[in-house]
Protein backbone atom coordinates (compact mmCIF):
# COMPACT_ATOMS: atom_id res chain seq x y z
CA UNK A 1 0.00 0.00 0.00
CA UNK A 2 2.18 2.87 -1.36
CA UNK A 3 2.21 5.87 1.05
CA UNK A 4 2.49 9.35 -0.19
CA UNK A 5 3.36 11.87 1.98
CA UNK A 6 3.79 15.45 1.72
CA UNK A 7 6.32 17.32 4.09
CA UNK A 8 5.11 20.62 4.41
CA UNK A 9 5.11 24.14 6.39
CA UNK A 10 5.19 27.56 4.55
CA UNK A 11 7.27 28.89 8.16
CA UNK A 12 10.84 28.50 7.18
CA UNK A 13 13.76 26.39 8.38
CA UNK A 14 11.39 24.00 10.33
CA UNK A 15 13.35 21.08 9.75
CA UNK A 16 11.08 19.72 6.06
CA UNK A 17 14.40 19.04 4.21
CA UNK A 18 16.03 17.72 7.13
CA UNK A 19 12.97 15.39 7.79
CA UNK A 20 12.90 14.19 4.39
CA UNK A 21 16.11 13.17 4.24
CA UNK A 22 16.53 11.38 7.46
CA UNK A 23 13.28 9.60 7.83
CA UNK A 24 13.67 8.32 4.04
CA UNK A 25 17.48 6.90 4.75
CA UNK A 26 15.19 5.44 8.14
CA UNK A 27 12.87 3.63 5.99
CA UNK A 28 14.99 2.18 3.66
CA UNK A 29 17.28 0.87 6.60
CA UNK A 30 13.56 -0.49 7.41
CA UNK A 31 14.20 -2.17 3.90
CA UNK A 32 11.35 0.00 2.67
CA UNK A 33 11.43 1.21 -0.70
CA UNK A 34 11.13 5.25 -0.76
CA UNK A 35 10.80 7.86 -3.76
CA UNK A 36 12.17 11.17 -2.34
CA UNK A 37 10.81 13.76 -3.86
CA UNK A 38 12.62 17.25 -4.29
CA UNK A 39 10.26 19.85 -5.22
CA UNK A 40 11.89 23.12 -3.64
CA UNK A 41 13.75 25.71 -6.08
CA UNK A 42 16.26 25.29 -3.27
CA UNK A 43 17.68 22.21 -3.84
CA UNK A 44 18.42 21.39 -0.35
CA UNK A 45 17.58 18.04 -0.20
CA UNK A 46 18.84 17.24 -3.44
CA UNK A 47 22.44 18.15 -1.95
CA UNK A 48 21.40 17.02 1.02
CA UNK A 49 21.39 13.31 -0.21
CA UNK A 50 24.83 14.35 -2.62
CA UNK A 51 23.42 14.87 -6.26
CA UNK A 52 25.75 17.47 -7.63
CA UNK A 53 22.51 19.37 -8.95
CA UNK A 54 24.66 22.45 -10.68
CA UNK A 55 26.13 18.93 -13.36
CA UNK A 56 22.50 17.84 -13.94
CA UNK A 57 21.09 18.10 -17.11
CA UNK A 58 17.55 16.93 -16.28
CA UNK A 59 15.71 17.71 -12.78
CA UNK A 60 12.14 17.69 -11.85
CA UNK A 61 11.74 20.92 -13.55
CA UNK A 62 11.83 19.33 -16.90
CA UNK A 63 9.50 16.62 -15.67
CA UNK A 64 6.50 19.69 -14.23
CA UNK A 65 6.95 21.31 -17.69
CA UNK A 66 6.40 17.77 -19.50
CA UNK A 67 9.33 17.25 -21.18
CA UNK A 68 11.05 14.27 -19.53
CA UNK A 69 9.27 11.11 -17.81
CA UNK A 70 10.01 10.38 -13.61
CA UNK A 71 11.74 7.60 -14.89
CA UNK A 72 14.12 9.96 -17.00
CA UNK A 73 15.33 12.00 -14.40
CA UNK A 74 15.57 9.29 -11.27
CA UNK A 75 18.47 9.49 -9.59
CA UNK A 76 18.29 5.97 -8.09
CA UNK A 77 19.91 4.85 -4.58
CA UNK A 78 21.14 7.82 -3.16
CA UNK A 79 20.62 5.93 -0.14
CA UNK A 80 20.22 2.06 0.03
CA UNK A 81 16.64 1.14 -0.89
CA UNK A 82 15.99 5.10 -1.37
CA UNK A 83 15.57 6.87 -4.74
CA UNK A 84 15.33 10.74 -5.48
CA UNK A 85 13.75 12.53 -8.26
CA UNK A 86 16.60 15.89 -7.96
CA UNK A 87 15.56 19.82 -8.36
CA UNK A 88 17.61 22.05 -9.78
CA UNK A 89 18.07 26.04 -8.98
CA UNK A 90 15.85 27.08 -11.96
CA UNK A 91 13.15 25.22 -10.72
CA UNK A 92 11.92 28.81 -9.70
CA UNK A 93 11.24 29.40 -13.42
CA UNK A 94 8.95 26.81 -12.45
CA UNK A 95 5.67 28.49 -10.57
CA UNK A 96 5.65 31.25 -12.96
CA UNK A 97 5.74 28.76 -15.92
CA UNK A 98 3.37 26.56 -14.24
CA UNK A 99 0.61 29.01 -13.54
CA UNK A 100 -0.64 29.53 -16.58
CA UNK A 101 -1.14 25.92 -17.96
CA UNK A 102 -4.45 24.23 -17.97
CA UNK A 103 -4.60 21.53 -14.67
CA UNK A 104 -1.56 23.46 -13.60
CA UNK A 105 -1.94 21.65 -9.80
CA UNK A 106 -2.60 17.66 -11.70
CA UNK A 107 1.00 17.86 -12.78
CA UNK A 108 2.88 15.92 -10.78
CA UNK A 109 0.20 13.80 -9.75
CA UNK A 110 -0.19 12.37 -13.48
CA UNK A 111 3.47 12.15 -14.06
CA UNK A 112 3.96 10.23 -10.74
CA UNK A 113 1.29 7.87 -11.01
CA UNK A 114 3.21 5.15 -13.11
CA UNK A 115 6.52 5.30 -11.34
CA UNK A 116 4.92 5.87 -7.73
CA UNK A 117 3.60 2.43 -7.48
CA UNK A 118 7.14 0.58 -7.39
CA UNK A 119 7.66 2.50 -3.93
CA UNK A 120 6.20 1.89 -0.25
CA UNK A 121 6.69 5.28 0.69
CA UNK A 122 6.50 8.92 -1.33
CA UNK A 123 8.24 11.88 0.51
CA UNK A 124 7.47 15.18 -1.30
CA UNK A 125 10.37 17.71 0.10
CA UNK A 126 8.23 21.27 -0.29
CA UNK A 127 9.44 24.74 -0.19
CA UNK A 128 8.52 27.48 2.51
CA UNK A 129 5.36 28.71 0.21
CA UNK A 130 1.88 27.91 -0.35
CA UNK A 131 2.28 28.05 -4.18
CA UNK A 132 2.09 26.09 -7.03
CA UNK A 133 4.38 23.67 -6.20
CA UNK A 134 3.38 22.47 -2.56
CA UNK A 135 -0.34 22.35 -4.19
CA UNK A 136 1.21 19.82 -6.75
CA UNK A 137 2.42 18.10 -3.62
CA UNK A 138 -1.22 18.27 -1.81
CA UNK A 139 -3.11 16.98 -5.13
CA UNK A 140 -1.16 13.93 -5.69
CA UNK A 141 -0.23 12.89 -1.84
CA UNK A 142 -2.66 11.65 0.57
CA UNK A 143 -0.96 12.64 4.09
CA UNK A 144 0.50 16.03 5.04
CA UNK A 145 2.96 16.01 7.80
CA UNK A 146 4.04 19.05 8.89
CA UNK A 147 7.40 19.44 10.68
CA UNK A 148 7.04 22.55 13.36
CA UNK A 149 9.72 24.07 15.57
CA UNK A 150 9.33 24.39 19.20
CA UNK A 151 9.72 28.04 19.29
CA UNK A 152 7.54 31.43 19.41
CA UNK A 153 6.29 31.18 15.85
CA UNK A 154 5.54 27.52 15.59
CA UNK A 155 1.97 27.78 15.05
CA UNK A 156 0.98 30.79 13.10
CA UNK A 157 0.72 29.14 9.84
CA UNK A 158 -1.22 26.30 11.15
CA UNK A 159 -4.43 27.54 9.97
CA UNK A 160 -3.18 28.88 7.05
CA UNK A 161 -2.17 25.50 5.99
CA UNK A 162 -5.46 23.81 7.24
CA UNK A 163 -7.67 26.01 4.94
CA UNK A 164 -5.55 25.08 2.08
CA UNK A 165 -5.52 21.83 2.77
CA UNK A 166 -9.04 22.05 2.85
CA UNK A 167 -9.66 23.59 -0.42
CA UNK A 168 -7.35 21.04 -2.17
CA UNK A 169 -9.51 18.37 -0.64
CA UNK A 170 -12.86 20.22 -2.10
CA UNK A 171 -11.40 20.58 -5.55
CA UNK A 172 -8.67 18.67 -6.41
CA UNK A 173 -8.24 15.59 -3.78
CA UNK A 174 -10.47 14.30 -1.56
CA UNK A 175 -8.37 11.69 -0.27
CA UNK A 176 -5.76 14.49 1.09
CA UNK A 177 -5.09 14.68 5.50
CA UNK A 178 -3.40 16.47 7.42
CA UNK A 179 -1.86 13.28 8.70
CA UNK A 180 1.13 14.47 11.58
CA UNK A 181 2.50 17.37 13.15
CA UNK A 182 6.37 16.54 13.91
CA UNK A 183 7.74 18.41 17.10
CA UNK A 184 11.11 19.93 15.40
CA UNK A 185 14.33 21.73 17.16
CA UNK A 186 13.21 20.23 20.56
CA UNK A 187 15.67 21.36 23.32
CA UNK A 188 14.50 20.18 26.78
CA UNK A 189 17.03 22.67 28.59
CA UNK A 190 14.91 25.27 26.71
CA UNK A 191 11.66 26.52 28.42
CA UNK A 192 10.20 28.21 25.33
CA UNK A 193 10.66 24.60 23.35
CA UNK A 194 8.24 22.88 26.33
CA UNK A 195 6.30 25.48 26.58
CA UNK A 196 5.55 25.31 22.15
CA UNK A 197 5.66 21.31 22.72
CA UNK A 198 2.52 21.89 25.55
CA UNK A 199 1.06 24.06 23.35
CA UNK A 200 1.04 22.23 20.11
CA UNK A 201 0.01 18.72 21.83
CA UNK A 202 -3.35 20.83 23.47
CA UNK A 203 -4.28 22.65 19.78
CA UNK A 204 -3.49 18.86 17.94
CA UNK A 205 -3.84 16.06 20.34
CA UNK A 206 -4.63 13.57 17.48
CA UNK A 207 -2.16 14.91 15.30
CA UNK A 208 1.26 15.48 17.17
CA UNK A 209 3.62 12.43 17.01
CA UNK A 210 4.77 10.59 19.88
CA UNK A 211 8.64 11.34 18.69
CA UNK A 212 10.22 14.66 19.11
CA UNK A 213 13.30 15.49 16.71
CA UNK A 214 16.00 17.27 19.27
CA UNK A 215 17.84 19.52 18.03
CA UNK A 216 21.38 18.03 17.53
CA UNK A 217 24.49 19.61 15.68
CA UNK A 218 25.08 15.89 13.52
CA UNK A 219 21.49 16.72 11.30
CA UNK A 220 23.34 19.94 10.74
CA UNK A 221 26.73 18.59 9.60
CA UNK A 222 25.49 15.17 7.76
CA UNK A 223 24.16 16.95 4.43
CA UNK A 224 27.90 18.45 3.97
CA UNK A 225 28.72 14.61 3.66
CA UNK A 226 25.65 13.89 1.53
CA UNK A 227 24.37 11.68 4.32
CA UNK A 228 21.76 11.21 6.52
CA UNK A 229 22.22 11.16 10.45
CA UNK A 230 21.81 7.56 10.26
CA UNK A 231 24.55 6.77 8.15
CA UNK A 232 26.84 9.74 9.22
CA UNK A 233 26.62 8.90 13.21
CA UNK A 234 24.51 6.11 14.06
CA UNK A 235 24.90 7.02 17.81
CA UNK A 236 24.27 10.28 17.60
CA UNK A 237 20.75 11.75 18.67
CA UNK A 238 19.62 12.77 15.64
CA UNK A 239 20.06 9.13 13.86
CA UNK A 240 17.80 7.91 16.53
CA UNK A 241 15.31 10.30 17.03
CA UNK A 242 14.51 9.78 13.02
CA UNK A 243 14.75 5.88 13.42
CA UNK A 244 11.91 6.60 16.06
CA UNK A 245 10.32 8.49 13.59
CA UNK A 246 10.50 6.28 11.10
CA UNK A 247 8.73 3.48 13.17
CA UNK A 248 6.15 5.73 14.60
CA UNK A 249 5.75 6.19 10.84
CA UNK A 250 4.89 3.07 9.19
CA UNK A 251 2.10 2.41 11.80
CA UNK A 252 0.65 5.28 11.53
CA UNK A 253 -2.77 6.08 10.62
CA UNK A 254 -3.67 9.73 9.48
CA UNK A 255 -6.53 10.93 11.94
CA UNK A 256 -9.94 11.10 10.88
CA UNK B 1 19.28 60.76 4.24
CA UNK B 2 16.33 57.76 4.06
CA UNK B 3 17.79 54.35 4.01
CA UNK B 4 15.41 51.91 2.98
CA UNK B 5 16.88 48.33 3.04
CA UNK B 6 14.69 44.98 2.06
CA UNK B 7 15.79 42.10 4.79
CA UNK B 8 15.85 39.30 2.36
CA UNK B 9 16.98 35.43 1.53
CA UNK B 10 14.68 32.83 0.15
CA UNK B 11 15.90 30.47 2.32
CA UNK B 12 13.46 29.62 5.59
CA UNK B 13 14.55 30.27 9.01
CA UNK B 14 17.44 32.48 8.59
CA UNK B 15 16.81 35.23 10.76
CA UNK B 16 15.03 38.16 8.55
CA UNK B 17 12.41 39.00 10.72
CA UNK B 18 14.66 38.45 14.20
CA UNK B 19 16.86 40.61 12.29
CA UNK B 20 14.22 43.42 11.37
CA UNK B 21 12.32 43.23 14.89
CA UNK B 22 16.30 43.70 16.45
CA UNK B 23 17.96 45.72 14.34
CA UNK B 24 15.14 48.34 14.20
CA UNK B 25 14.78 48.47 17.82
CA UNK B 26 18.74 49.00 18.13
CA UNK B 27 19.06 51.89 15.66
CA UNK B 28 15.76 53.23 17.56
CA UNK B 29 17.65 53.19 20.58
CA UNK B 30 20.02 55.30 18.89
CA UNK B 31 17.67 57.78 18.02
CA UNK B 32 17.32 56.94 15.11
CA UNK B 33 13.57 57.01 13.13
CA UNK B 34 12.80 53.64 12.20
CA UNK B 35 9.88 52.17 10.00
CA UNK B 36 9.32 48.58 9.93
CA UNK B 37 7.62 47.08 7.26
CA UNK B 38 6.07 43.30 7.58
CA UNK B 39 5.50 42.24 3.92
CA UNK B 40 5.47 38.57 4.73
CA UNK B 41 2.16 36.68 4.74
CA UNK B 42 3.54 34.63 7.80
CA UNK B 43 3.24 38.29 9.58
CA UNK B 44 6.15 37.04 12.15
CA UNK B 45 7.27 40.57 12.74
CA UNK B 46 4.37 42.52 13.16
CA UNK B 47 3.74 39.09 16.43
CA UNK B 48 7.53 39.89 17.48
CA UNK B 49 7.12 43.56 18.19
CA UNK B 50 3.66 43.15 19.98
CA UNK B 51 0.93 43.37 16.98
CA UNK B 52 -2.25 41.70 17.73
CA UNK B 53 -2.41 40.53 14.23
CA UNK B 54 -5.64 38.66 14.31
CA UNK B 55 -7.15 41.82 15.64
CA UNK B 56 -6.16 44.12 13.05
CA UNK B 57 -9.02 45.58 10.45
CA UNK B 58 -6.51 46.77 8.46
CA UNK B 59 -3.18 45.62 7.42
CA UNK B 60 -0.24 45.83 4.56
CA UNK B 61 -3.08 43.61 2.21
CA UNK B 62 -5.28 46.82 2.45
CA UNK B 63 -2.29 49.26 1.70
CA UNK B 64 -1.15 46.78 -1.40
CA UNK B 65 -4.62 46.69 -2.57
CA UNK B 66 -4.71 50.44 -3.04
CA UNK B 67 -7.67 50.27 -0.19
CA UNK B 68 -5.76 52.53 2.57
CA UNK B 69 -2.65 54.36 2.71
CA UNK B 70 0.30 53.42 4.29
CA UNK B 71 -0.71 56.28 7.42
CA UNK B 72 -4.19 54.36 7.37
CA UNK B 73 -2.63 51.60 8.45
CA UNK B 74 0.71 52.61 10.69
CA UNK B 75 1.19 51.02 13.99
CA UNK B 76 3.40 53.54 15.83
CA UNK B 77 5.55 53.39 18.36
CA UNK B 78 5.75 49.64 18.48
CA UNK B 79 9.06 50.43 20.26
CA UNK B 80 11.06 53.86 20.73
CA UNK B 81 11.21 55.42 17.83
CA UNK B 82 9.93 52.43 15.69
CA UNK B 83 6.77 52.27 13.78
CA UNK B 84 5.11 49.61 11.97
CA UNK B 85 2.77 48.85 8.30
CA UNK B 86 1.95 45.78 10.06
CA UNK B 87 1.15 42.13 8.08
CA UNK B 88 -1.73 40.06 8.30
CA UNK B 89 -2.62 36.55 7.57
CA UNK B 90 -4.48 36.86 4.47
CA UNK B 91 -1.77 38.44 2.66
CA UNK B 92 -1.02 35.29 1.48
CA UNK B 93 -3.64 36.25 -1.20
CA UNK B 94 -2.26 39.38 -2.10
CA UNK B 95 0.24 37.22 -4.35
CA UNK B 96 -2.21 36.11 -6.30
CA UNK B 97 -4.32 39.49 -6.45
CA UNK B 98 -1.22 41.12 -7.23
CA UNK B 99 -0.04 39.10 -10.09
CA UNK B 100 -2.57 40.46 -12.25
CA UNK B 101 -1.65 44.52 -11.79
CA UNK B 102 -0.15 46.46 -14.34
CA UNK B 103 2.82 47.84 -12.86
CA UNK B 104 2.53 44.99 -10.13
CA UNK B 105 5.94 45.38 -9.15
CA UNK B 106 6.09 48.93 -7.97
CA UNK B 107 2.78 48.81 -5.96
CA UNK B 108 5.00 48.80 -2.12
CA UNK B 109 7.48 51.91 -3.82
CA UNK B 110 4.30 54.46 -4.81
CA UNK B 111 2.50 53.86 -1.59
CA UNK B 112 5.74 54.68 0.46
CA UNK B 113 6.95 57.47 -0.71
CA UNK B 114 5.01 60.09 0.97
CA UNK B 115 5.76 58.18 4.19
CA UNK B 116 9.65 57.22 4.01
CA UNK B 117 10.78 60.66 3.88
CA UNK B 118 9.82 60.94 7.39
CA UNK B 119 12.34 58.16 8.82
CA UNK B 120 15.96 57.74 8.80
CA UNK B 121 15.49 53.77 8.01
CA UNK B 122 12.70 51.85 6.47
CA UNK B 123 13.47 47.74 6.75
CA UNK B 124 11.41 45.99 5.22
CA UNK B 125 11.04 42.35 6.32
CA UNK B 126 10.47 39.63 3.13
CA UNK B 127 8.93 36.13 2.87
CA UNK B 128 11.48 33.00 2.20
CA UNK B 129 9.81 33.54 -1.45
CA UNK B 130 11.51 35.75 -4.25
CA UNK B 131 8.06 36.51 -5.64
CA UNK B 132 5.76 39.35 -6.11
CA UNK B 133 5.98 40.61 -2.59
CA UNK B 134 10.13 40.36 -2.36
CA UNK B 135 10.18 42.03 -5.92
CA UNK B 136 8.12 44.62 -4.48
CA UNK B 137 10.55 45.62 -1.73
CA UNK B 138 13.75 45.26 -4.29
CA UNK B 139 11.36 47.90 -6.47
CA UNK B 140 11.53 50.19 -3.12
CA UNK B 141 14.46 49.46 -1.49
CA UNK B 142 18.31 50.80 -2.35
CA UNK B 143 20.24 48.00 -0.53
CA UNK B 144 19.68 43.99 0.39
CA UNK B 145 20.63 42.59 3.54
CA UNK B 146 21.17 39.43 3.19
CA UNK B 147 21.28 37.45 6.53
CA UNK B 148 22.75 33.96 6.46
CA UNK B 149 22.69 31.07 8.34
CA UNK B 150 26.22 29.11 9.41
CA UNK B 151 25.21 25.47 8.11
CA UNK B 152 25.52 23.60 5.48
CA UNK B 153 23.17 25.21 2.86
CA UNK B 154 24.17 29.23 3.75
CA UNK B 155 24.92 29.88 -0.05
CA UNK B 156 23.23 27.92 -1.82
CA UNK B 157 20.57 30.39 -2.85
CA UNK B 158 22.90 33.62 -3.55
CA UNK B 159 23.16 32.80 -6.80
CA UNK B 160 19.28 32.95 -7.60
CA UNK B 161 18.91 36.48 -5.51
CA UNK B 162 21.95 37.99 -6.93
CA UNK B 163 20.34 37.13 -10.61
CA UNK B 164 16.87 38.35 -9.11
CA UNK B 165 18.59 41.67 -7.91
CA UNK B 166 19.87 42.21 -11.02
CA UNK B 167 16.93 41.89 -13.31
CA UNK B 168 15.35 44.29 -10.99
CA UNK B 169 18.29 46.91 -11.10
CA UNK B 170 18.17 46.20 -15.12
CA UNK B 171 14.44 46.80 -15.51
CA UNK B 172 12.86 48.53 -12.09
CA UNK B 173 15.62 50.24 -9.93
CA UNK B 174 18.97 51.21 -10.90
CA UNK B 175 19.71 52.35 -7.30
CA UNK B 176 19.14 48.31 -5.79
CA UNK B 177 21.92 46.85 -4.22
CA UNK B 178 23.06 43.85 -2.83
CA UNK B 179 24.85 45.83 0.82
CA UNK B 180 25.67 43.65 3.17
CA UNK B 181 25.11 39.98 4.28
CA UNK B 182 24.87 39.03 7.69
CA UNK B 183 26.28 35.95 9.28
CA UNK B 184 24.06 35.02 11.91
CA UNK B 185 23.27 31.78 13.97
CA UNK B 186 27.11 31.41 14.74
CA UNK B 187 28.12 29.09 17.37
CA UNK B 188 31.87 28.76 17.81
CA UNK B 189 31.89 25.68 19.41
CA UNK B 190 30.56 24.15 15.98
CA UNK B 191 33.04 23.90 13.64
CA UNK B 192 30.50 23.43 11.08
CA UNK B 193 29.93 27.32 11.63
CA UNK B 194 33.38 28.12 11.33
CA UNK B 195 33.53 26.47 8.41
CA UNK B 196 30.35 28.48 6.91
CA UNK B 197 32.31 31.45 8.08
CA UNK B 198 35.42 31.34 5.94
CA UNK B 199 33.54 30.12 2.86
CA UNK B 200 31.19 33.07 3.24
CA UNK B 201 34.25 35.38 3.71
CA UNK B 202 36.00 33.92 1.03
CA UNK B 203 33.41 34.23 -1.64
CA UNK B 204 32.30 37.90 -0.89
CA UNK B 205 34.66 39.62 1.50
CA UNK B 206 33.09 43.40 0.23
CA UNK B 207 29.99 42.36 1.46
CA UNK B 208 30.12 40.21 4.73
CA UNK B 209 29.31 42.40 7.67
CA UNK B 210 32.13 42.62 10.66
CA UNK B 211 29.11 41.68 13.12
CA UNK B 212 27.80 38.07 13.60
CA UNK B 213 25.09 37.33 15.12
CA UNK B 214 25.39 34.59 17.27
CA UNK B 215 23.01 31.78 18.26
CA UNK B 216 21.27 32.40 21.46
CA UNK B 217 18.04 31.68 22.81
CA UNK B 218 16.62 35.28 23.77
CA UNK B 219 16.44 36.05 20.86
CA UNK B 220 14.11 32.82 20.47
CA UNK B 221 12.16 33.95 23.33
CA UNK B 222 11.80 37.86 22.96
CA UNK B 223 8.99 37.45 21.05
CA UNK B 224 6.78 35.71 23.33
CA UNK B 225 6.68 39.38 25.32
CA UNK B 226 6.35 41.40 21.90
CA UNK B 227 9.63 43.08 22.63
CA UNK B 228 13.64 42.83 20.86
CA UNK B 229 16.27 41.20 22.76
CA UNK B 230 17.69 44.83 23.65
CA UNK B 231 14.39 45.46 25.68
CA UNK B 232 14.32 42.02 26.95
CA UNK B 233 17.65 41.58 28.22
CA UNK B 234 20.32 44.37 27.23
CA UNK B 235 22.89 42.02 29.13
CA UNK B 236 22.12 39.03 26.60
CA UNK B 237 24.88 37.96 23.44
CA UNK B 238 21.72 39.06 21.00
CA UNK B 239 21.02 42.48 22.31
CA UNK B 240 24.75 42.72 22.08
CA UNK B 241 25.49 41.81 18.93
CA UNK B 242 22.19 43.22 17.35
CA UNK B 243 23.59 46.14 18.82
CA UNK B 244 27.08 45.97 16.97
CA UNK B 245 25.19 45.49 14.19
CA UNK B 246 23.37 48.83 14.70
CA UNK B 247 25.84 50.66 15.06
CA UNK B 248 27.69 49.04 11.82
CA UNK B 249 24.77 49.68 9.71
CA UNK B 250 25.41 53.36 10.64
CA UNK B 251 28.40 53.92 9.41
CA UNK B 252 28.26 51.10 6.22
CA UNK B 253 28.68 52.04 2.80
CA UNK B 254 27.12 49.44 0.18
CA UNK B 255 30.09 48.17 -1.90
CA UNK B 256 29.78 48.82 -5.60
N1 LIG C 1 16.96 18.90 14.69
C1 LIG C 1 17.89 19.70 14.20
N2 LIG C 1 18.98 20.03 14.93
C2 LIG C 1 19.94 20.86 14.44
N3 LIG C 1 19.92 21.40 13.21
C3 LIG C 1 18.87 21.10 12.42
C4 LIG C 1 17.81 20.23 12.85
N4 LIG C 1 16.91 20.11 11.83
C5 LIG C 1 17.37 20.86 10.84
N5 LIG C 1 18.56 21.46 11.16
C6 LIG C 1 19.34 22.42 10.36
O1 LIG C 1 18.59 23.63 10.37
C7 LIG C 1 18.56 24.23 9.06
C8 LIG C 1 17.11 24.30 8.58
O2 LIG C 1 16.60 22.99 8.40
P1 LIG C 1 15.91 22.54 7.03
O3 LIG C 1 16.68 23.05 5.85
O4 LIG C 1 15.67 21.06 7.09
O5 LIG C 1 14.52 23.32 7.15
P2 LIG C 1 13.46 23.55 6.00
O6 LIG C 1 12.12 23.63 6.66
O7 LIG C 1 13.59 22.52 4.92
O8 LIG C 1 13.87 24.98 5.42
P3 LIG C 1 13.22 25.71 4.14
O9 LIG C 1 11.94 26.30 4.66
O10 LIG C 1 14.22 26.76 3.77
O11 LIG C 1 13.01 24.66 3.09
C9 LIG C 1 19.45 23.36 8.18
O12 LIG C 1 20.76 23.96 8.16
C10 LIG C 1 19.47 22.02 8.90
O13 LIG C 1 20.65 21.28 8.65
N1 LIG D 1 20.55 34.14 16.54
C1 LIG D 1 19.52 33.39 16.93
N2 LIG D 1 19.64 32.55 17.99
C2 LIG D 1 18.61 31.75 18.37
N3 LIG D 1 17.42 31.72 17.77
C3 LIG D 1 17.22 32.55 16.72
C4 LIG D 1 18.26 33.43 16.25
N4 LIG D 1 17.76 34.12 15.18
C5 LIG D 1 16.50 33.69 15.02
N5 LIG D 1 16.17 32.74 15.93
C6 LIG D 1 14.90 31.99 16.01
O1 LIG D 1 14.91 31.07 14.91
C7 LIG D 1 13.63 31.02 14.27
C8 LIG D 1 13.77 31.50 12.83
O2 LIG D 1 14.15 32.85 12.82
P1 LIG D 1 13.36 33.95 11.94
O3 LIG D 1 11.88 33.72 12.06
O4 LIG D 1 13.88 35.30 12.29
O5 LIG D 1 13.85 33.55 10.47
P2 LIG D 1 13.22 34.04 9.10
O6 LIG D 1 14.32 34.03 8.10
O7 LIG D 1 12.47 35.31 9.27
O8 LIG D 1 12.20 32.85 8.76
P3 LIG D 1 11.15 32.81 7.52
O9 LIG D 1 11.98 32.42 6.34
O10 LIG D 1 10.14 31.76 7.91
O11 LIG D 1 10.57 34.20 7.41
C9 LIG D 1 12.70 31.91 15.11
O12 LIG D 1 12.01 31.06 16.03
C10 LIG D 1 13.66 32.86 15.84
O13 LIG D 1 13.14 33.31 17.08
MG1 LIG E 1 13.85 22.79 2.85
MG1 LIG F 1 10.48 35.76 8.78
Amino acid sequence: MMRSIAIVNQKGGVGKTTTAANLGACLGKMKKKVLLVDLDPQANLSLHVGVNVIDLDFSIYDFLLERKTASEILAPSVFPNVDLLPSHLNLSAAEFELSYKVGREQILKTGLKKIAANYDFVLIDCPPHLGILTINAFTFATEALVPVQMEFFALVGMQKLEETIEIVQKRLNKKLKLSMILPTFYDKRVSLSGEAMKLLRKSYPKHVARTKIGRNVKLAESPAFGKAAVDFMPSSRGAKDYTALAREIVKWKAPC
